[in-house]
This record gives structure tokens, C-alpha cells and sequence, in this order.
């Protein structure tokens, strides 16, 4: 699964 | 959140701290490269565009605000502070740090998760991130002295870096679903470009010595 937004990193 | 991630974080807030702490105490710059804090600026203005679109969680909210606040403010006293940007090395950081942001622009558009203005800025901000510390690496070896506060600024930037890849690999074994491979590349070649410079720090501090990189 691809971690298109939101990013949960700073 | 696990604790590297969250010690990826402190260390990182605490480079920016040691940063201002030096600028404020010794009202000098000396040993920091511009070119460096400004692209930096640059990373975290272009990463945190989900401020507007996307709620994690107050923590990084208030993350993502303190580190473009800082980083702004870090440049502008290097460029406008009447009294600090007198000591600003100009004459050695002459890194073309526009190659890096064209570079990592290239590379952004090629390669992104998807092709959305976010997500292009997003990757845009993990390749620069990664090559970031050129210039302020380039200028410590000119420079060859590296004083108490710009070594100690390097060594935590560095140590955020390495906390992160520990974050990414518990991640890897603790999360059903992990592919976040272009900021894991990213940031182990830009984890990298310190092994150098920690390899001087562990020496210099084995021997209680004085931090000095070689020409």
C-alpha cells in the first residue's frame, strides 16, 4: 500500500 | 510514534537549538554555511504544504510550524542581523547550492508516488533534504577549525538522521504495510554523507581533543 499523503514524518 | 522516531525528532530540535543557541550567545555565524540554513528553509516550506490540507496530530503541527519558523529565522539573521552577518564566511561557502535544488527538482518530478503538485513537493523536499548538508560540510573542511557549537550543531543533525533509519526499520517489522522507500533512500544516502564527519567527531572526542577535519 503506498503512503501517498497525509505523511505522518516530520 | 516509537521512541526513535521520537529521539529522531529531539535530536533534531536540539541541532536547532544548539544553532541558535550559538547565533544568540557568540552573535557570530562563523562556521555556518548560508547556503545550507537556506535550503533547508526551502525542505521544510515545501514539505509541510499539508499544514493547510492534511491534520496529523498537534505534535506535528507544532513540529512542522517550529522547524520553518526556526530555519527562517536562522537566515534571516545570517542575512539581515546587523551584528552576525559580519561574521558569516562568505568568502568560503561558495557551494552552488542552486545545482542541488534544480537537481533535486529533476529528480522530483521523475520520481514521486504520484503525480500531484503535494506529492512532487513532497519528494522535492526529501531529496533536498538529503543533500542539504553539502554546502555546510564542504565549509567545515575549508574552514578546518570547527568550533564547540557548529561541531555539536553537525553531530545532532546527524544523530536526528540515524534515529530515523532505526525508526524505519522498526516500522518495517512492527506495520503491516510499509513502503516509504523514497524518503528510506533518501535518508540513508543522506545519513551518509555524515560517516566522515562522525568518524572525526568520535575521534576528536576519544582524545578530548579539539574537533579538526583534515584539508
Amino acid at each position: 500500500e503506498p503512503s501517498f499523503y497525509p505523511k505522518d514524518e516530520l | 510514534m516509537n521512541i526513535f522516531r521520537f529521539a529522531g525528532d529531539m535530536t533534531h530540535l536540539i541541532s536547532i537549538l544548539v544553532l541558535l543557541l550559538k547565533i544568540y550567545a557568540t552573535k557570530s555565524c562563523s562556521g555556518i554555511s548560508l547556503k545550507t540554513q537556506e535550503l533547508y528553509a526551502l525542505v521544510f516550506l515545501t514539505r509541510y504544504l499539508d499544514l493547510f490540507t492534511d491534520f496529523i496530530s498537534v505534535y506535528n503541527t507544532i513540529m512542522k510550524l517550529v522547524f520553518i519558523a526556526s530555519s527562517l529565522a536562522i537566515v534571516w539573521c545570517m542575512r539581515m542581523h546587523r551584528v552576525v552577518r559580519r561574521s558569516y564566511d562568505k568568502e568560503i561557502d561558495t557551494f552552488r547550492h542552486y545545482f542541488l535544488i534544480l537537481a533535486s527538482f529533476l529528480l522530483a518530478v521523475l520520481v514521486h508516488e504520484k503525480f500531484t503538485f503535494q506529492e512532487i513537493f513532497w519528494a522535492f523536499s526529501i531529496y533536498l533534504e538529503a543533500l542539504a548538508i553539502l554546502p555546510q560540510l564542504v565549509l567545515l573542511q575549508r574552514s578546518g577549525n570547527v568550533d564547540n557549537l557548529t561541531g555539536q550543531y553537525v553531530f545532532f543533525l546527524g544523530a536526528y538522521r540515524a534515529f530515523y533509519i532505526l525508526n524505519w526499520i522498526y516500522r518495517y517489522f512492527t506495520e503491516q504495510h510499509f513502503s516509504r522507500w523514497i524518503a528510506c533512500l533518501s535518508g540513508i544516502v543522506q545519513t551518509a554523507l555524515y560517516a566522515d564527519f562522525f568518524y572525526y567527531y568520535f575521534i576528536s572526542w576519544k582524545n578530548n581533543a579539539k574537533l579538526q577535519l583534515p584539508a
